[in-house]
């Protein structure tokens, strides 16, 4: 009679507990009802059946978003954890929806789960990543945009951990900037 | 502390728990 590896009996448990929601794009409903969260979760196992039953974000139609947000908090602006904040931006080209997102979404989410930003971990709210004819974004957002260490530092783990060569620059938005912006793109806070 | 994971510790648990 072999004895299981006990590793694989047990459920590994996260930092923090994570919501994944889904933003379905129906003009005939307004924003909040088309925003709905999928499942919560605390254990890595959890984390992988959700991950693994729901269509990669390439497969997902135009208009649609995948957030993944620390519990509690929800993926909008107005939320009391995320209306002083900002996020990290990644703008994909079409090429890139086959090539890149997939992997770069499924890479933010071992980032956020597994707390690759550490002393930053506490910053970070969650990512958004949305599927759009023009072009896709992936992005990290934080609770407060005036933290410039702090920022910077998810900033960097973020484009080490995709792999982004050196000479791409990604931006920092705040919210509030997005918010109030007068073209169709928020100044930088911050580039790395 | 935090409860962190790498990257290849997270991959490493994609199929290994199916049946929980």
């Amino acid at each position: 009679v072999s004895i299981p590896d006990p590793e694989l009996l047990i459920k590994h448990p996260l930092h923090n507990r994570w919501a994944l929601w889904y933003f379905k794009n129906d003009k005939t409903k307004d924003w909040h009802a088309n925003l709905k969260v999928v499942t919560a979760f605390d254990t890595v196992e959890d984390f992988w059946a959700l991950y693994n039953h729901v269509l990669p974000a390439s497969k997902i139609a135009p208009g649609c978003d995948y957030s993944l947000f620390k519990d509690g908090i929800q993926p909008m602006w107005e939320d009391e954890r995320n209306k002083r904040g900002g996020r990290w931006l990644i703008n994909l080209n079409k090429r890139q929806r086959n090539m890149e997102l997939d992997s770069f979404w499924l890479e933010t989410l071992l980032c956020l789960i597994g707390e690759a930003f550490e002393e930053q971990s506490d910053d970070v709210c969650g990512a958004v990543v949305n599927i759009r004819n023009k072009g896709d974004k992936l992005s990290i957002w934080t609770h407060d945009a005036t933290r410039n260490e702090a920022t910077m530092r998810v900033g960097r783990t973020l484009k080490d951990r995709l792999n982004i060569p050196r000479d791409i620059t990604i931006g920092f938005q705040a919210h509030s900037d997005t918010m109030t912006k007068a073209g169709s793109t928020a100044k930088n806070r911050f580039v790395v | 502390g935090k409860k962190q994971y790498d990257r290849a510790f997270l991959l490493q648990l994609q199929f290994a728990n199916e049946s929980l």
